[in-house]
């Protein structure tokens, strides 16, 4: 994975990002 | 991946705490909510005790003016009598 | 380390799933919340109106007790001045 979008506020996140820098979600969240 | 394996492991003890403090809430508000219903029957209630209380003094109001009338007419016949 | 990580972010997702459910069942409570004071209010308006009601009725009481009195008394009075 080099990146991956959050699903909920479609922010753009590093590989490394465990939690989605905008909202903290976490990345296979629904 | 151990890095970001720690990281995770982080963040999820701080969701645990989050679900922690949510259902603390959920709880306390519940408690809260349990007032709803004798609230709504109180105001049901006191509602009730009201317009019977209101329909009460109706009827009284309209009892008091016969006697008013009745009084006023025995006093016309008093005076009537007193002049004959 | 992989493997567990993983495991860790599908745990972090259910983890997500539970706190999205308990904070929406927050809110929905909050909503229900909000009608305590107003219950609160209404059944305080009710009580006061109510307990108003019943002082005018016992007023209107005693006066209708008084004018029941005092057409006695004409009544009587009426009597007498026929004998008369």
């Amino acid at each position: 994975i080099t990146e991956w979008q959050c699903k909920s506020c479609t922010m753009v996140n590093a590989a490394s990002s465990i939690l989605c820098e905008v909202c903290e979600r976490p990345r296979l969240a629904t | 991946c151990c890095v970001r394996l720690e990281e995770a492991e982080r963040a999820l003890a701080l969701k645990q705490d989050l679900i922690d403090k949510l259902k603390e809430e959920v709880e306390q508000q519940k408690g809260s909510l349990e007032t709803v219903p004798v609230l709504a029957a109180q105001a049901e209630i006191y509602k009730a005790d009201f317009l019977a209380e209101r329909e009460a003094r109706e009827k009284l109001n309209q009892k008091k003016e016969e006697l008013q009338d009745q009084l006023t007419q025995a006093r016309t016949e008093i005076e009537r009598l007193k002049q004959e």
